[in-house]
C-alpha cells in the first residue's frame, strides 16, 4: 500500500501518473 | 486591474485545486467516530498520501511545471508537500462545516500521539489562517506559489522556477487589492503565513517521529 511508501516513492508515482501500481 | 492572460492563468490554478480533491470516501472516513489509536494512525497515513498524491496532480496543471528539468520537479514537490498539505488542512478549519465535524476533526488530531508542542503552533496556524478568510482563488494561487518556491534545497535552475511563480505572485497581488481594498496589508499577511509555514515544515520530521514513537 501506498502507506508504506516514503514521500519521495509516491511524489515520483503520481508524477509518472501509475498511482494504482 | 488583472489583464486576460492573468485571468486564464488563475482560472486554470483555480480549476485544477477544485479538480483535485481528496476522495470523499477517505475524507469520510475522518468523520466515523470509533477509532483505536492504532486505526487513527493508520488513517491519519492514507490521508497525507492522498494529500500528496491530490497535490502532485495539481502541480501538474502549473503552466509551466513539466517543462522544469525533472529532479527539480521532486524537490519542489518533496520539500513544499507538507506546506501546500497544511494550507488544504487549513481551509478545513476555516470553512464552515456541518456542525460538529470540525471538533471531531479536532479530537481526532488531538488524540493521534502528536506531541502536544506540535499540536499547538498546528493549531495557531489553523486560526491565523481561518482569519484571513481566503477565498479558493487566493487558497490555490498561494499553493502554487508555496509550491513555486525556488530557494528549495537541491533545485538546480532556480532561475526557472522564479519565471513560473513571479506571474503567480503578481496576480495575487493585483486580487487581494481588488479583494480587499480596505486592507493595503493584506498580501503582505498571506505572504507572512508563508513564513509560518515554512517553520511548521521544520518542526514536521521532528514531529513525525514522536509521533511514530507514541
Amino acid at each position: 500500500p501506498a502507506s508504506n511508501l516514503g514521500l519521495e516513492d509516491i511524489i515520483r508515482k503520481a508524477l509518472m501518473g501509475n498511482l494504482e501500481e | 486591474e488583472i489583464t486576460k492572460e492573468q485571468q486564464a492563468l488563475m482560472k486554470l490554478i483555480v480549476d485544477a485545486y477544485n479538480r483535485h480533491q481528496i476522495p470523499q470516501d477517505v475524507a469520510k472516513k475522518l468523520l466515523q467516530e470509533q477509532y483505536s489509536a492504532e486505526e487513527n494512525f493508520l488513517l491519519l497515513t492514507e490521508m497525507a498520501t492522498s494529500q500528496v498524491q491530490v497535490l502532485v496532480e495539481f502541480t501538474k496543471n502549473i503552466p509551466g511545471f513539466l517543462a522544469l528539468d525533472h529532479e527539480d520537479q521532486i524537490a519542489l514537490l518533496k520539500s513544499s508537500a507538507v506546506e501546500a498539505m497544511f494550507l488544504r488542512s487549513a481551509q478545513v478549519f476555516s470553512k464552515k462545516m456541518p456542525s460538529g465535524h470540525t471538533e471531531v476533526l479536532e479530537e481526532r488530531i488531538r488524540k493521534s500521539g502528536i506531541s502536544e508542542e506540535f499540536i499547538t503552533p498546528m493549531f495557531n496556524f489553523y486560526k491565523s489562517i481561518g482569519e484571513l478568510q481566503m477565498t479558493q482563488e487566493e487558497q490555490a494561487l498561494l499553493t502554487a506559489i508555496t509550491i513555486l518556491t525556488p530557494d528549495r534545497p537541491y533545485v538546480k535552475d532556480h532561475q526557472a522556477v522564479e519565471k513560473l511563480q513571479e506571474p503567480m505572485l503578481d496576480v495575487l497581488r493585483k486580487l487581494c487589492v481588488l479583494q480587499h481594498p480596505q486592507e493595503p496589508q493584506y498580501f503582505a499577511r498571506l505572504l507572512g503565513r508563508l513564513t509560518e509555514l515554512r517553520t511548521l515544515n521544520h518542526y514536521h520530521s521532528e514531529m513525525l517521529s514522536s509521533w511514530r514513537m507514541n
